[in-house]
């Protein structure tokens, strides 16, 4: 399971 | 990019645009926080600091452009521009009571300890409070301008599709982010109340007034 910050959202 | 991101990049760009148009019209900034917009810009400044560091997408470099823009620009009305209309006595939330607990948290619970990381938690966790100071102003005047209502309405709807978003990304590639998931529901929650009024009140043709 991926747990991690999503640098491509606004 | 699924449909519910792109709706809510799209509603949070309107509710920016309906505000700047709200000020520019009328000329005035009369019920619009002050500190709130201050909290958005600051929100928008620690959060894209990657932009020139790291490079995404053309879309999501302009966004990031046009955000921080409306965002300075909304600031630069309101406290200087129509300065003479801003409502200052009704801004009165004590925004120490949002900056300490946001900065301590995105200290104590973040994904790396390294200056980008934390001021990027810290831009989440603020975001997700940020419009209170515009929530207690409407609730002490106890009423607002109907186009501040829209503002209101696209900027709560930005981040109900956004969690939106998050649920269509776990399904279809197994992510997510908790730090975001956990702020977004927060923020979602706060602008319930509202949402139910503009409901009732505003799109059946009537003021926003509390009783």
């Amino acid at each position: 399971h991926a747990l991690h910050r999503s640098h491509d959202e606004l | 990019m699924n449909v519910f991101r792109i709706l809510g990049d799209l509603s949070h760009l309107l509710a920016m645009f309906l505000l700047l148009v709200k000020i520019w019209r009328s000329k005035s900034c009369a019920g619009i926080s002050g500190k709130s917009q201050i909290l958005f810009a600051l929100v928008f400044t620690t959060r894209y600091l990657d932009l020139f560091s790291n490079f995404i997408s053309i879309y999501n470099t302009v966004m990031k452009v046009v955000f921080l823009l409306c965002a300075y620009v909304t600031v630069y009305m309101i406290y200087w521009k129509f300065r003479k209309t801003f409502d200052i006595e009704n801004d009165t939330f004590r925004l120490e009571f949002l900056l300490v607990p946001v900065i301590g948290l995105s200290f104590l619970v973040n994904y790396s300890y390294t200056p980008t990381e934390v001021l990027w938690t810290f831009s989440i966790y603020l975001e997700s409070v940020a419009i209170l100071p515009q929530l207690f102003m409407i609730s002490k005047t106890g009423e607002a301008e109907t186009i501040t209502t829209h503002y209101l309405f696209f900027l709560g709807l930005y981040r109900a599709l956004y969690l939106a978003n998050w649920i269509w990304r776990y399904q279809t590639e197994n992510f997510y982010d908790q730090i975001s998931v956990v702020s977004g529901v927060v923020q979602t929650i706060f602008y319930c109340d509202f949402f139910y009024l503009y409901v009732t009140k505003v799109l059946k043709g009537k003021k926003l007034s509390l009783p």
